[in-house]
């Protein structure tokens, strides 16, 4: 028996490289 | 402790190039639904920052790409970020992609990117407005 793999899963935002600097009122 | 997955097999990444986005790799939305990183669209970014508690998309328009001093694989590109233009600059690998509005996923290298993770490609350039998040303000 072959156990299926699991396929990894990767959530969108991860694909965006950096976040942008917050702004303070 | 927990360590990030495995790249898919057969893909050998050079460091700090992410497994997510060689070709056929899985994203899930914030929705839910799951897409190929491939088969991506602007609108799946700007509607998962809408449903995002804490996220919302920001554009930033590239200003310079120039080539980093610490190594020639790797680039130099200075984003202007969101309304207030605030200058943000990252070293990255030439064929780590970035996402831009309308068009898909661009590299200082599309070549490379298409050779290393087959993903489909174009030429980052100036003037390019990529996808960034920024987080919203929660009071």
């Amino acid at each position: 028996n072959v156990e299926p793999r699991s396929v990894p899963v990767f959530p969108w935002h991860s694909l965006v490289p950096f976040l942008a600097p917050t702004q303070s009122d | 402790a927990p360590s990030a997955p495995p790249p898919p097999p057969g893909a050998v990444l050079p460091p700090s190039l992410p497994p997510y986005f060689v070709k056929g790799s899985i994203i899930q939305l914030a929705d839910g639904e799951l897409k190929r990183v491939e088969d991506l669209k602007t609108e799946d970014f700007i509607q998962s920052a809408e449903i995002s508690n804490d996220l919302k998309i920001d554009s930033s328009t590239v200003e310079r790409i120039e080539g980093s001093h610490t190594s020639p694989n790797f680039a130099v590109v200075q984003f202007s970020v969101g309304e207030h233009r605030a200058q943000v600059s990252v070293e990255v690998l030439v064929e780590y992609p970035f996402f831009v509005f309308g068009q898909g996923w661009s590299s200082c290298c599309p070549d490379r990117t298409t050779q290393i993770l087959e993903l489909p490609c174009t030429k980052l350039s100036v003037g390019d407005v990529c996808i960034s998040l920024t987080l919203k303000n929660l009071k």
